[in-house]
Protein backbone atom coordinates (compact mmCIF):
# COMPACT_ATOMS: atom_id res chain seq x y z
CA UNK A 1 0.00 0.00 0.00
CA UNK A 2 2.66 1.80 0.76
CA UNK A 3 4.26 1.80 -2.44
CA UNK A 4 1.64 3.14 -4.56
CA UNK A 5 0.13 5.50 -1.77
CA UNK A 6 -1.20 8.83 -4.21
CA UNK A 7 -2.62 6.27 -6.66
CA UNK A 8 -4.36 5.31 -3.38
CA UNK A 9 -5.27 8.47 -2.46
CA UNK A 10 -6.39 9.28 -6.19
CA UNK A 11 -8.61 6.20 -5.77
CA UNK A 12 -10.32 7.47 -2.34
CA UNK A 13 -10.85 10.75 -2.78
CA UNK A 14 -12.06 12.88 -5.21
CA UNK A 15 -10.93 14.92 -7.58
CA UNK A 16 -7.90 15.82 -4.73
CA UNK A 17 -5.22 17.79 -6.52
CA UNK A 18 -1.95 16.07 -7.04
CA UNK A 19 0.75 17.88 -4.57
CA UNK A 20 3.90 17.70 -5.33
CA UNK B 1 -33.14 -6.47 -23.77
CA UNK B 2 -29.64 -7.69 -23.23
CA UNK B 3 -28.45 -5.06 -25.95
CA UNK B 4 -30.58 -2.08 -25.02
CA UNK B 5 -28.28 -2.52 -21.43
CA UNK B 6 -24.63 -2.87 -23.85
CA UNK B 7 -25.66 0.46 -24.98
CA UNK B 8 -26.80 2.07 -21.87
CA UNK B 9 -23.30 0.94 -21.04
CA UNK B 10 -21.87 2.61 -23.68
CA UNK B 11 -23.90 5.86 -23.11
CA UNK B 12 -23.03 5.93 -19.80
CA UNK B 13 -19.19 5.09 -20.62
CA UNK B 14 -19.29 8.46 -22.97
CA UNK B 15 -20.80 10.50 -20.11
CA UNK B 16 -18.01 9.58 -17.97
CA UNK B 17 -15.55 10.40 -20.71
CA UNK B 18 -17.04 13.69 -21.54
CA UNK B 19 -17.07 14.86 -17.83
CA UNK B 20 -13.47 13.12 -17.00
CA UNK B 21 -11.33 14.16 -20.06
CA UNK B 22 -10.50 18.23 -20.80
CA UNK B 23 -10.49 17.73 -24.71
CA UNK B 24 -12.02 15.24 -26.51
CA UNK B 25 -11.36 13.92 -29.95
CA UNK B 26 -13.92 16.32 -31.62
CA UNK B 27 -12.66 19.32 -30.28
CA UNK B 28 -9.07 18.18 -31.41
CA UNK B 29 -9.96 17.28 -34.64
CA UNK B 30 -11.98 20.74 -35.20
CA UNK B 31 -8.90 22.98 -34.25
CA UNK B 32 -6.43 20.52 -36.31
CA UNK B 33 -8.89 21.28 -39.46
CA UNK B 34 -9.11 24.90 -38.80
CA UNK B 35 -13.08 24.40 -37.90
CA UNK B 36 -13.54 25.67 -34.67
CA UNK B 37 -14.18 29.60 -35.48
CA UNK B 38 -11.72 30.27 -32.40
CA UNK B 39 -8.30 31.59 -33.08
CA UNK B 40 -5.46 29.12 -34.55
CA UNK B 41 -3.21 27.38 -32.51
CA UNK B 42 0.32 28.84 -31.63
CA UNK B 43 2.60 26.56 -34.12
CA UNK B 44 5.76 25.53 -32.40
CA UNK B 45 8.75 24.38 -34.69
CA UNK B 46 11.81 25.62 -34.01
CA UNK B 47 13.69 27.14 -30.26
CA UNK B 48 12.84 30.54 -31.74
CA UNK B 49 8.44 29.74 -31.72
CA UNK B 50 9.35 27.90 -28.45
CA UNK B 51 10.22 30.99 -27.23
CA UNK B 52 7.25 32.89 -27.96
CA UNK B 53 4.65 30.22 -28.09
CA UNK B 54 5.26 30.40 -24.13
CA UNK B 55 4.23 34.24 -24.00
CA UNK B 56 1.18 32.80 -25.52
CA UNK B 57 0.23 29.43 -23.93
CA UNK B 58 -0.83 28.91 -20.85
CA UNK B 59 0.52 26.12 -19.06
CA UNK B 60 -1.67 25.01 -16.09
CA UNK B 61 1.23 23.83 -14.37
CA UNK B 62 2.81 27.16 -13.97
CA UNK B 63 1.27 27.58 -10.99
CA UNK B 64 2.42 24.70 -9.25
CA UNK B 65 4.74 25.37 -6.10
CA UNK B 66 8.53 24.60 -7.34
CA UNK B 67 8.22 25.71 -11.08
CA UNK B 68 10.03 27.89 -11.02
CA UNK B 69 13.49 26.65 -10.23
CA UNK B 70 12.91 24.90 -13.61
CA UNK B 71 12.88 28.46 -16.17
CA UNK B 72 16.88 27.72 -15.78
CA UNK B 73 16.82 24.05 -17.12
CA UNK B 74 18.15 22.80 -20.64
CA UNK B 75 14.97 23.83 -23.24
CA UNK B 76 14.78 19.54 -23.19
CA UNK B 77 14.36 18.86 -19.33
CA UNK B 78 11.69 21.99 -19.04
CA UNK B 79 9.88 20.36 -22.49
CA UNK B 80 10.29 17.54 -20.49
CA UNK B 81 8.67 18.52 -17.04
CA UNK B 82 5.61 19.84 -18.77
CA UNK B 83 5.11 16.51 -20.63
CA UNK B 84 5.41 15.11 -17.61
CA UNK B 85 2.68 17.47 -15.42
CA UNK B 86 0.28 16.54 -18.26
CA UNK B 87 0.78 13.08 -17.97
CA UNK B 88 -0.18 13.79 -14.13
CA UNK B 89 -3.22 15.64 -14.70
CA UNK B 90 -3.89 12.69 -17.21
CA UNK B 91 -3.84 10.16 -14.45
CA UNK B 92 -5.95 11.90 -12.22
CA UNK B 93 -8.41 12.47 -14.99
CA UNK B 94 -8.43 8.23 -16.12
CA UNK B 95 -8.85 7.77 -12.12
CA UNK B 96 -11.72 9.56 -12.15
CA UNK B 97 -13.09 7.78 -15.40
CA UNK B 98 -12.33 4.22 -14.01
CA UNK B 99 -14.13 4.91 -10.70
CA UNK B 100 -17.06 5.91 -12.62
CA UNK B 101 -16.47 2.10 -14.71
CA UNK B 102 -19.79 0.36 -13.35
CA UNK B 103 -17.90 -2.19 -10.58
CA UNK B 104 -14.95 -0.52 -10.80
CA UNK B 105 -15.33 0.83 -7.19
CA UNK B 106 -16.33 -2.74 -5.93
CA UNK B 107 -13.32 -4.41 -6.44
CA UNK B 108 -10.50 -5.00 -4.18
CA UNK B 109 -8.73 -1.53 -3.75
CA UNK B 110 -5.61 -3.06 -4.51
CA UNK B 111 -6.89 -4.67 -7.58
CA UNK B 112 -8.00 -1.57 -8.87
CA UNK B 113 -4.53 -0.22 -7.56
CA UNK B 114 -2.97 -2.70 -10.23
CA UNK B 115 -5.06 -2.08 -13.06
CA UNK B 116 -4.48 2.00 -12.94
CA UNK B 117 -0.64 1.21 -12.86
CA UNK B 118 -0.79 -0.87 -15.83
CA UNK B 119 -3.77 0.71 -17.72
CA UNK B 120 -3.19 4.62 -17.60
CA UNK B 121 0.17 5.01 -20.04
CA UNK B 122 -1.96 2.33 -22.54
CA UNK B 123 -4.93 5.22 -22.27
CA UNK B 124 -2.78 7.81 -22.04
CA UNK B 125 -1.42 6.89 -25.64
CA UNK B 126 -4.87 5.84 -27.02
CA UNK B 127 -6.26 9.61 -26.03
CA UNK B 128 -3.17 10.67 -27.53
CA UNK B 129 -3.51 9.78 -30.82
CA UNK B 130 -6.86 12.03 -30.76
CA UNK B 131 -4.25 15.22 -30.49
CA UNK B 132 -2.02 13.99 -33.13
CA UNK B 133 -1.94 14.37 -36.80
CA UNK B 134 1.04 13.48 -38.72
CA UNK B 135 2.86 16.43 -38.70
CA UNK B 136 2.27 17.22 -35.06
CA UNK B 137 0.43 17.08 -32.14
CA UNK B 138 -1.82 19.57 -29.77
CA UNK B 139 -0.52 21.00 -26.61
CA UNK B 140 -1.92 22.94 -23.40
CA UNK B 141 -5.56 22.03 -23.90
CA UNK B 142 -5.43 23.21 -28.00
CA UNK B 143 -3.85 26.48 -27.81
CA UNK B 144 -0.16 25.35 -29.29
CA UNK B 145 0.67 23.26 -31.72
CA UNK B 146 4.03 21.55 -31.80
CA UNK B 147 5.45 19.89 -34.67
CA UNK B 148 6.78 16.15 -35.33
CA UNK B 149 10.08 17.23 -37.07
CA UNK B 150 10.61 19.91 -33.69
CA UNK B 151 10.61 17.12 -31.38
CA UNK B 152 12.36 14.86 -33.47
CA UNK B 153 15.24 17.53 -33.60
CA UNK B 154 15.53 17.18 -29.91
CA UNK B 155 19.19 16.00 -28.47
CA UNK B 156 19.33 12.61 -27.44
CA UNK B 157 17.35 10.85 -25.97
CA UNK B 158 14.74 13.41 -26.04
CA UNK B 159 14.15 13.17 -29.54
CA UNK B 160 13.72 9.55 -29.50
CA UNK B 161 10.02 10.32 -27.05
CA UNK B 162 7.43 10.70 -29.24
CA UNK B 163 8.16 9.19 -32.30
CA UNK B 164 6.73 5.83 -31.31
CA UNK B 165 3.84 8.03 -30.12
CA UNK B 166 3.08 9.43 -33.61
CA UNK B 167 4.08 6.25 -35.63
CA UNK B 168 1.04 4.66 -33.18
CA UNK B 169 -1.18 7.44 -33.64
CA UNK B 170 -1.33 7.91 -37.21
CA UNK B 171 -2.51 3.81 -37.65
CA UNK B 172 -5.03 4.30 -35.02
CA UNK B 173 -5.91 7.18 -36.31
CA UNK B 174 -6.73 5.34 -39.74
CA UNK B 175 -9.49 3.42 -37.65
CA UNK B 176 -11.54 6.82 -37.53
CA UNK B 177 -13.11 6.31 -33.94
CA UNK B 178 -14.98 8.74 -32.42
CA UNK B 179 -15.04 9.92 -28.71
CA UNK B 180 -18.29 7.70 -27.76
CA UNK B 181 -15.98 4.36 -29.31
CA UNK B 182 -12.83 5.55 -27.44
CA UNK B 183 -14.98 5.55 -23.77
CA UNK B 184 -15.97 2.21 -24.44
CA UNK B 185 -12.09 0.98 -26.11
CA UNK B 186 -10.47 2.43 -22.49
CA UNK B 187 -12.68 1.03 -20.22
CA UNK B 188 -11.67 -2.74 -22.09
CA UNK B 189 -8.20 -1.42 -21.68
CA UNK B 190 -8.48 -0.65 -18.22
CA UNK B 191 -10.35 -3.81 -17.12
CA UNK B 192 -7.26 -6.27 -18.26
CA UNK B 193 -7.62 -9.31 -15.98
CA UNK B 194 -4.05 -10.78 -16.59
CA UNK B 195 -1.87 -7.62 -15.12
CA UNK B 196 0.66 -8.97 -12.93
CA UNK B 197 -0.36 -9.10 -9.14
CA UNK B 198 -4.26 -9.02 -9.15
CA UNK B 199 -4.92 -10.98 -6.21
CA UNK B 200 -9.12 -11.75 -7.45
CA UNK B 201 -8.81 -11.89 -11.25
CA UNK B 202 -12.67 -13.47 -12.25
CA UNK B 203 -15.11 -10.17 -11.40
CA UNK B 204 -12.49 -8.44 -13.53
CA UNK B 205 -12.53 -10.73 -16.49
CA UNK B 206 -16.44 -10.69 -15.98
CA UNK B 207 -16.70 -6.82 -16.09
CA UNK B 208 -13.95 -6.98 -19.14
CA UNK B 209 -16.06 -9.66 -20.66
CA UNK B 210 -19.40 -7.16 -20.63
CA UNK B 211 -17.13 -4.34 -21.64
CA UNK B 212 -16.21 -5.93 -25.09
CA UNK B 213 -19.75 -6.96 -25.92
CA UNK B 214 -20.66 -3.00 -25.01
CA UNK B 215 -17.35 -2.66 -27.75
CA UNK B 216 -18.56 -4.94 -30.62
CA UNK B 217 -21.99 -3.79 -30.81
CA UNK B 218 -21.02 0.39 -30.42
CA UNK B 219 -18.64 0.16 -33.10
CA UNK B 220 -21.44 -2.04 -35.16
CA UNK B 221 -23.83 0.63 -34.59
CA UNK B 222 -21.54 3.41 -34.75
CA UNK B 223 -19.11 2.13 -37.95
CA UNK B 224 -21.66 -0.20 -39.81
CA UNK B 225 -19.60 -0.38 -43.08
CA UNK B 226 -16.28 -1.62 -40.86
CA UNK B 227 -16.79 -5.09 -39.93
CA UNK B 228 -14.50 -6.03 -38.63
CA UNK B 229 -13.02 -2.61 -36.81
CA UNK B 230 -13.25 -4.71 -33.35
CA UNK B 231 -10.61 -6.86 -34.51
CA UNK B 232 -8.92 -4.58 -35.32
CA UNK B 233 -9.56 -2.55 -32.46
CA UNK B 234 -8.01 -5.59 -29.95
CA UNK B 235 -4.70 -6.20 -31.93
CA UNK B 236 -4.32 -2.22 -31.13
CA UNK B 237 -3.98 -3.31 -27.57
CA UNK B 238 -0.94 -5.51 -28.07
CA UNK B 239 0.60 -2.70 -30.51
CA UNK B 240 -0.08 -0.29 -26.61
CA UNK B 241 1.83 -2.73 -24.51
CA UNK B 242 4.33 -2.27 -26.61
CA UNK B 243 4.76 1.16 -26.62
CA UNK B 244 4.03 1.28 -22.95
CA UNK B 245 6.86 -1.07 -22.56
CA UNK B 246 9.61 1.00 -24.70
CA UNK B 247 8.11 4.34 -22.87
CA UNK B 248 8.90 3.16 -19.38
CA UNK B 249 12.40 1.47 -20.24
CA UNK B 250 13.39 5.48 -21.82
CA UNK B 251 12.19 6.99 -18.86
CA UNK B 252 14.34 4.46 -16.83
CA UNK B 253 17.22 5.39 -18.87
CA UNK B 254 16.62 9.87 -18.16
CA UNK B 255 15.97 8.70 -14.65
CA UNK B 256 19.40 7.60 -14.57
CA UNK B 257 21.30 10.29 -17.07
CA UNK B 258 19.60 13.07 -16.62
CA UNK B 259 20.85 14.37 -12.97
CA UNK B 260 19.14 17.45 -13.58
CA UNK B 261 15.68 15.80 -14.14
CA UNK B 262 13.21 14.98 -11.56
CA UNK B 263 10.61 12.25 -12.10
CA UNK B 264 7.28 13.29 -10.40
CA UNK B 265 6.58 10.71 -7.85
CA UNK B 266 3.09 9.99 -8.92
CA UNK B 267 5.09 8.86 -12.28
CA UNK B 268 7.84 7.00 -10.01
CA UNK B 269 5.22 4.87 -8.36
CA UNK B 270 3.66 3.92 -11.44
CA UNK B 271 6.64 2.93 -13.25
CA UNK B 272 8.00 1.36 -10.23
CA UNK B 273 8.27 -2.41 -11.04
CA UNK B 274 5.96 -2.13 -14.27
CA UNK B 275 7.56 -4.20 -16.51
Amino acid sequence: KEKHKILHRLLQNSSSPVDL
Amino acid sequence: PECADLRALAKHLYDSYLKSFSLTKAKARAILTGKTGEKAPFVIYDMNSLMTGQQFVSYKQNSVPGQGQEQNKEVEIQLFQRCQFRSVEAVREITEFAKSIPGFIGLDLNDQVTLLKYGVHEVIFSTLASLMNKDGVLISDGQGFMTREFLKSLRKPFCELMEPKFEFSVKFNSLELDDSDLAVFIAVIILSGDRPGLVNVKPIEDLQDNMLQALELQLKMNHPDAPHLFAKLLQKMTDLRQIVTEHVQLLQLLKKTELEMNIHPLLQEIMKDLY
